[in-house]
């Protein structure tokens, strides 16, 4: 889903995915098929970080969490602990 | 710096908040963000004085609208030019200052969220510290640093020095018996240390796998375990880095060895030991504590309880002591009608378990004692079968041949 149009501001989930560190930016210029398997992991990337239930689906959860006003600085999901404390 | 682990040597950091948003206003704006800064050592100048005498400032705060979204925060350190990037603060969205929660974000609030990237934090997976991604209601009113920021700022910083453990090695002493009233003793535990003396040799730090714990608890989704003045934070069953801690170091005034702990429906964490109980927020100790064990319910056991559960889907609160147990009304601030109550109800649970928790769906309360545990299904009202088992193997993630034989010479890395 690139778009959710049913409130008045259109959410780009893939920008969002961008740019909070979930989505890199080469990983997406592949084969559709491929492109829906690496959506859904970058999804379930930002459950995992911001601890909601981890579905790699686009539910309403995700969505109003990814509605909430939220630091533009993005987030490093992948990084272990110890580096998540270093910048 | 954080990033390349070099010193800054100087004393000082100046910076210079260029402008504000009309919203918050100019005054309002100064005043969040010098609150945030004020901590440290840093110097402001003016903006209009830096930019017309070419004074040189190193982080300069502006508002810039990026992308629609809330902050953004770069720090360049250039000492041959002005500050190259922005820290800079966006108020796009609705910002004020001591808002109530869920009307806005509040300007100071973003203001240590953004100073803690300008320190060097990166953003945190854990939904209770300021620096996770999201803004989130806090009480800025007294405001103290979130534990896992504190965590996160300490380990690039190091611990301030007057909580540095002392660098001389510790006594090694024989271990010798307390005369103690405290519960553990009942249970004929092995000879305990002089209070103020470590149990073990070398570094004083126990090892998990070595039991024997006062009690345990489920903070926010995660363990935390009690032993003597340490204490442990689990989760996924792995020993948090930087764990055992010691307990005063976290929560100032609370004695070792306690008896029970529990987080309220308020989030703030209650501790009992003997006749008295404590009540932290956070970190902090609620003026007025310790109490005695009376003012919280006249029917409770004068002497101290031997575990504190709270039981979210019916939010009630269970004391136990010895073979009965106690429903607690947090907000009548009385144990209910009928209670005391046998133990017997717990079908399969011992007398005097040391810790209680729910697990995260509802389904089981997780019973504590010694090295064992219990999984009592609440529908059933009974423990599973195959119980108890063992709990260093199980939450500690301690193999058997570790378990007992640490604290004999091979430490191994679980403390």
């Amino acid at each position: 889903v690139v778009s959710v149009c049913a409130e008045d501001r259109t959410l780009m989930v893939e920008t969002w995915l961008k740019t909070y560190g979930y989505l890199l930016p080469h990983a997406i210029r592949t084969s559709d098929l491929w492109q829906e398997t690496v959506l859904q992991a970058a999804v379930a990337s930002m459950q995992r970080f911001y601890g909601i239930p981890v579905t790699g689906r686009l539910d309403q959860t995700t969505v109003e969490w990814m509605r909430k006003p939220r630091c533009g600085v993005p987030d490093h999901p992948h990084a272990s602990r110890h580096q998540r404390k270093r910048r | 710096f954080a990033l390349t682990g070099q010193k800054w040597r100087d004393r000082k950091i100046s910076y210079s908040i260029s402008n504000f948003t009309p919203k918050v206003g100019e005054k309002d704006t100064q005043r969040a963000i010098r609150r945030a800064f004020g901590s440290l050592s840093w110097l402001e100048n003016l903006c209009s004085a830096s930019a017309e005498d070419g004074m040189k400032v190193l982080v300069l705060l502006g508002h810039l609208v990026l992308l629609g979204h809330l902050g953004h925060a770069n720090i360049c350190y250039c000492p041959c030019c002005w500050a190259e990037e922005l820290s800079s603060i966006t108020p796009v969205e609705q910002q004020g200052l001591k808002l109530p929660p869920s009307s806005g974000n509040d300007l100071f609030l973003v203001a240590v969220h953004e100073l803690g990237h300008a320190l060097g934090l990166e953003h945190s997976n854990d939904p209770s510290a300021i620096m996770a991604p999201f803004y989130q209601y806090m009480d800025t009113h007294n405001f103290k640093l979130p534990l896992d920021d504190l965590q996160g700022i300490q380990k690039i910083y190091g611990v301030p020095t007057a909580m540095m453990e002392p660098t001389r090695p510790l006594p090694t002493l024989p271990t010798r018996r307390t005369p103690s009233t405290s519960k553990h003793d009942r249970h004929s535990r092995p000879p305990r240390p002089p209070a103020d003396r470590p149990a073990l040799p070398g570094n004083g730090r126990p090892n998990i796998c070595d039991g024997n714990f006062n009690t345990v608890a489920f903070f926010r989704r995660e363990m935390f375990v009690f032993k003597d003045r340490w204490f442990w934070r689990l989760r996924n069953n792995k020993v948090q880095e930087g764990y055992p801690m010691q307990i005063d170091q976290f929560w100032k005034g609370l004695p070792p060895r306690i008896d029970a702990t529990y987080e309220r429906p308020d989030g703030k964490f209650v501790f009992f030991k003997g006749d008295k109980y404590w009540v932290f927020k956070e970190v902090t100790a609620e003026p007025g504590y310790p109490r005695s064990l009376v003012e919280m319910g006249s029917t409770l056991p004068k002497d101290g309880i031997d575990t504190a559960l709270r039981w979210e889907p019916v939010g009630k609160t269970y004391f136990f002591k010895g073979d009965q147990y106690w429903r607690y009304n947090e907000e009548k601030h009385t144990t209910d009608p009928g209670y005391p109550k046998p133990m017997a109800v717990w079908k399969g649970i011992p007398d005097a378990p040391q810790g209680a928790f729910i697990s995260r769906e509802g389904h089981y309360t997780y019973f504590y004692r010694g090295k064992e545990y219990w999984k009592f299904d609440n529908q059933k009202l009974a423990v599973e079968p195959g119980y108890p088992k063992s709990v260093l193997r199980d939450w500690m993630g301690c193999d058997q041949s570790e378990v007992g034989r640490s604290g004999k010479g091979n430490r191994g890395d679980r403390q």
